[in-house]
């Protein structure tokens, strides 16, 4: 899996 | 979520209450850098793109919403409240906006984890957030007399940027695929920033003294 872009931070 | 993030997100989210409380009891934004503040609403509305579209969790939509909403009322405290806005020093807090904005827009278009619209301006976001806080820092070196609530607000600022770089140690070690070099970057710079004025608060603190930065 590649660098996941979702960004669970704020 | 880890202790390390919800500890630097509630620091975080203290320290805007902090400044809010501080310009709506006394009415005054003494010491306060209209310029930073302004900054952070942009950083704020280019990282919460994604607010109505992609859905984390209530925690994360909340806490966007009171940070875009913080944000821009104290923006709008100081350029628009009757009474705030004279305590404004504009004189003193002259730091160009675009010193800072187009060098981390340039930089988020070069260097980013994907080349779409969303990720370019959600990188610029922490490129900016990296360096927000210089024309504060500029404006408390210049003006000399630090009032403590203001001395605290900046405290608190780069103390959940340090939180949060524990955070993604913790995370780094515990989730396989967290893989993100430019938050990490951009979050030690943006700590390293506050480095200096983290030894003059400590000393203040320790020696019982007014916070005075050196000229």
């Amino acid at each position: 899996v590649g660098e996941s872009t979702e960004h669970d931070e704020l | 979520m880890n202790i390390f993030r919800l500890a630097g997100d509630m620091t975080h989210l203290f320290s805007v209450l902090v400044l809010l409380l501080k310009i709506h009891t006394i009415k005054s934004c003494a010491g306060i850098s209209l310029k930073t503040q302004e900054l952070y609403a942009l950083v704020f509305t280019t990282r919460y793109l994604d607010i109505f579209t992609d859905f984390i969790s209530l925690y994360n939509t909340v806490m966007k919403l009171i940070f875009l909403g913080s944000s821009f009322s104290i923006v709008w405290y100081i350029r628009r409240h009757k009474i705030v806005r004279r305590s404004y020093d504009k004189d003193q807090d002259t730091f160009r906006h675009y010193f800072l904005v187009i060098p981390c827009l340039v930089l988020a278009v070069f260097i980013n984890h994907k080349f779409t619209f969303k990720e370019v301006m959600w990188t610029f976001s922490l490129y900016l957030e990296a360096v927000a806080i210089l024309p504060q820092l500029v404006l408390l070196q210049r003006t000399r007399n630090i009032d403590n609530l203001t001395g605290q607000y900046v405290f608190l600022l780069g103390a959940y940027r340090a939180l949060y770089i524990l955070n993604w140690i913790y995370r780094h070690f515990t989730e396989p695929h967290y893989v993100h070099w430019i938050t990490w970057i951009a979050g030690v710079v943006q700590t390293l920033l506050y480095a200096d004025f983290f030894y003059y608060y400590f000393q203040s603190w320790k020696n019982n003294e007014k916070l005075q930065l050196p000229a």
